[in-house]
């Protein structure tokens, strides 16, 4: 099964 | 101040209704351009952005930089004592600790005012890079609602292929498998049906249903919606709204076996 990923990985905080 | 009325209350009512169970606790960024909203869900996997332009509004007056902290569960609540009809305005002060709304029945017969009180909402902003996708797939909002309610009856994960033979969203369940296979629509006399597909290179992602099911609450705003899709990164569910404004869901894909 594939894992969910996080947003987090792509979109660095601001 | 802010002072924000709309024609309609509906187009409140159901970008709210389309966000709230995926983000409970945000602030509603009013400047001069508009209102604007970032969250993301609890779980880190989706995020809701919505741009609700001051062209939308007739008039919106906000001269500074005004965070209005929202419980959307209060604020539904809320506007549920709005009529669809209904003028809408919303007005707060500089440094607010609570929101107006007043709703108007279109004939003038009945004027119901509500004052919200505010949070002080500490939110963490992503920044979301421009991106030039290798897919861009335009079709009607109700069939990709359908599309994600049909197979998440099987599975909780769909994959979507483009290709240069049409956009594939398959699963793969517990009872069996499922795929539905679209290809592009040229409708000239309801436009609305088109399907499209732009496409750069082939891509293939899957993605959580339970999140695309989510985003399919805002099939109301808009009669199309667009998905843009490269691979290695989050999907882009955008609905758009009359004036520029829109609501975008950003959900990041499943990777790995």
């Amino acid at each position: 099964t594939p894992i969910q990923n996080d947003l987090s990985e792509y979109f660095a905080l601001i | 101040m802010l002072e924000a009325r709309l024609e309609q209350a509906q187009l409140l009512k159901k970008v709210v209704d389309a966000i709230k169970d995926l983000v409970q606790d945000c602030n509603f960024d009013c400047n001069d351009s508009g209102i604007a909203l970032q969250a993301m869900d609890n779980s880190h996997v989706a995020l809701v952005s919505m741009m609700l332009k001051a062209e939308s509004f007739n008039p919106f007056r906000c001269d500074r930089n005004i965070a209005i902290g929202l419980n959307l569960v209060s604020l539904t609540k809320v506007l549920r004592a709005a009529q669809n009809e209904d003028i809408l305005t919303l007005k707060a002060e500089d440094a607010p600790d609570s929101l107006n709304l007043t709703f108007e029945s279109s004939d003038k017969d009945r004027i119901s005012e509500y004052d919200l009180k505010l949070m002080d909402i500490d939110q963490e902003h992503l920044g979301i890079p421009d991106t030039d996708y290798s897919a861009t797939i335009s079709m009607p909002s109700a069939e990709f609602k359908r599309i994600c309610t049909d197979l998440m009856a099987m599975s909780e994960s769909v994959t979507i292929e483009a290709g240069k033979d049409g956009i594939k969203f398959a699963c793969n369940g517990d009872i069996g498998n499922g795929s539905i296979t679209l290809r592009t629509v040229q409708d000239v006399e309801n436009k609305e049906n088109n399907i499209e597909i732009a496409l750069t290179e082939p891509v293939s992602l899957t993605f959580s249903l339970k999140y695309l099911v989510n985003f399919c609450k805002a099939q109301n705003l808009s009669k199309t919606v667009k998905l843009h899709i490269s691979n290695e990164v989050p999907l882009l569910v955008e609905y758009a709204m009359e004036g520029g404004s829109y609501l975008r869901f950003y959900l990041a894909p499943k990777i790995g076996d």
